[in-house]
């Protein structure tokens, strides 16, 4: 259905407005870096069904490799960063300073706790869902701390934070005509769509009606 | 409703 697919699409998109920003300017200043391991921890841990071989369909397999190489490819290019661009890559690291170690604890109980199914492959794909929907933590943290974000940072969080909401929809569409009611997916779907709320009114009111982009 | 354990989304 179309939410489905937007919903991708924004998020592929988001992917995409990073590497290239990364690429072509070699920048990294408000990109967190814990952030971007998180993704592809939440990727790897998502689609270890690729190695299953039960593929459902050329779009959902190619998706799926899609996002974990470019979720690597981000973290090779912010890694290239550190020899272009030292300083800010020190400043980057020297202000991304939420532990890892509370998200992943916290999410690694929770899917202990809240599975379909008492298997590696379910166990980790709960996992990957409570991952996902903190991942962003990090990179929230950093830009309330500075108080400032550039353009790039504020296009990326926005479309990953539109794939979220786009699957809310989706799940309503997906109740009504298929029956069908995921709900690890639609709970942690929530929660992360909700921690994105705040930063959604902010970039309306600063980025979408001009003017700088400042957090309170 | 089902709870599906095929899990066919991104």
């Amino acid at each position: 259905n179309i939410f489905r697919i937007l919903g991708d699409l924004s998020h592929l998109a988001s992917i995409v407005i990073l590497l290239r920003t990364v690429q072509k300017t070699q920048r990294v200043d408000g990109i967190s870096l814990k952030t971007q391991i998180l993704y592809v921890l939440v990727f790897c841990t998502r689609y270890l069904d690729l190695l299953t071989f039960r593929w459902k369909s050329v779009y959902n397999t190619l998706m799926k490799m899609v996002f974990i190489g470019a979720s690597v490819r981000v973290i090779q290019l912010i890694q290239g960063c550190k020899i272009q661009n030292p300083v800010a890559y020190k400043d980057m690291i020297f202000r991304d300073t939420l532990q890892i170690k509370y998200l992943v604890g916290p999410c690694a109980v929770l899917a202990l706790i809240f599975n379909y199914k008492f298997t590696l492959l379910e166990l980790c794909w709960s996992f990957s869902l409570w991952l996902e929907s903190v991942a962003i933590l990090p990179q929230l943290f950093m830009l309330s701390r500075s108080g400032k974000a550039s353009t790039l940072t504020t296009h990326y969080i926005f479309a990953l934070g539109l794939y979220r909401a786009l699957y809310i929809p989706n799940w309503i569409w997906r109740y009504y005509s298929e029956d069908r009611l995921e709900k690890l997916s639609v709970f942690t779907g929530l929660l992360q769509t909700a921690l994105y709320s705040d930063f959604f009114y902010i970039y309306y009111k600063k980025v979408v009606k001009g003017a700088g982009f400042e957090l309170p | 409703t089902s709870t599906p354990l095929e899990h066919d989304e991104l």
